[in-house]
């Protein structure tokens, strides 16, 4: 008993409210893994080094975490234009610490192909992305803007959203909608429609500086 | 884990091996990597006089000194980290999330009389 009460304060200290035990431990995003990698060869001692930076990309923080999606697919809704996915994003964030202030929130669509064809002239695929109510219908209240619209006429393996100035306060669970559909005339973009399978994963890397960094920040 | 020297350590106040392997405190399930780091401790003598290599502030001479003088009184200065270098530690968390975090002051790179 004496040694886990020792363990957990040493936890504590490490910034861990219990100690992990993965029940089924997600492949470690390439990102991070290269990020260690590239710390660790750093010559120590680190000496001109900002602890509470991550360099990599270039936000304040020291604490850079991947989430892993938890949402579905929701059934296709014709709205507008050519739906061709639905998909409601649902992040748990409840391991963020109080005092924690998020510094970077970056998006992650993984698609099956490298690259999709390019569509035929005068057709664009279109995004939008609303923040939804984790707790309520998968769908934005009437009038709401979309948090991100972008439109592309190319489509790529990965997408990265940049979403850091729109989750100032991301809360406990983030739930967004996702649409993504093709406007103008059908054409070649149909085949990133028609085989459901082109959406492989998203991810959500968020950057925070915790209470490690703020305090001494404040000293400082 | 702290090697036993082969050959006589220096009594002197300086930085000592210490190597922390995280399967031996049974985080290994949790911890991606590292599996271990060398955090090293401080140990050694603050004898009077203090030479400069002991990190040693002024106070800390003085008190070698009056130590010398009255070694039940007065205890020597204290062999303690001057200079500590950070760690990053990749691993999952209570959620299975992976997290990559920053952790200050986990490794001794210099000691000090204080």
């Amino acid at each position: 008993a004496g040694l886990s009460r020792q363990e957990s304060s040493l936890l504590q200290s490490l910034g861990l409210s219990a100690k992990p035990s993965p029940k089924n431990p997600a492949p470690v995003p390439p990102v991070l893994r290269r990020m260690f990698q590239r710390r660790e060869a750093l010559p120590r001692p680190h000496k001109d080094r900002d602890p509470c930076r991550v360099e990599e990309l270039s936000v304040p923080g020291d604490i850079v975490r991947v989430f892993a999606d938890q949402g579905r697919f929701l059934p296709e809704g014709q709205p507008q234009g050519q739906l061709c996915l639905r998909r409601l994003l649902f992040f748990n964030l409840s391991v963020l610490e109080e005092g924690e202030r998020l510094t970077m929130a970056r998006l992650e669509l993984q698609f099956q192909h490298n690259s999709y064809p390019a569509p035929s002239p005068g057709q664009v695929l279109e995004l939008r992305l609303y923040r939804v109510s984790p707790r309520g219908l998968p769908q934005p209240r009437p009038g709401r803007r979309p948090l991100l619209e972008r439109s592309f006429v190319r489509l790529h393996k990965s997408l990265p959203l940049d979403l850091s100035a729109a989750l100032k306060t991301p809360g406990r669970n983030l739930a967004l909608l996702l649409e993504i559909s093709a406007s103008g005339r059908t054409g070649s973009l149909r085949s990133l429609c028609a085989s459901s399978d082109s959406f492989v994963a998203t991810s959500l890397l968020v950057v925070t500086l915790g209470r490690q960094c703020r305090a001494g920040r404040s000293r400082r | 884990s702290a090697p036993s020297p082969s050959v006589t350590p220096s009594p002197l106040c300086k930085p000592r091996r210490l190597y922390i392997s995280f399967s031996d405190v049974g985080w290994e399930n949790w911890i991606i990597a590292p599996q271990g780091y060398l955090a090293n401790y401080c140990g050694g003598e603050c004898p009077f006089p203090l030479a400069a290599e002991l990190n040693s502030t002024n106070h800390a001479v003085l008190q070698t000194m009056v130590h010398s003088l009255d070694p039940r009184g007065t205890p020597q200065p204290c062999c303690v980290p001057v200079r500590l270098s950070p760690i990053s530690i990749l691993y999952y968390d209570n959620s299975d999330n992976v997290v990559l975090r920053h952790y200050e002051d986990m490794v001794v790179d210099e000691c000090g009389c204080r």
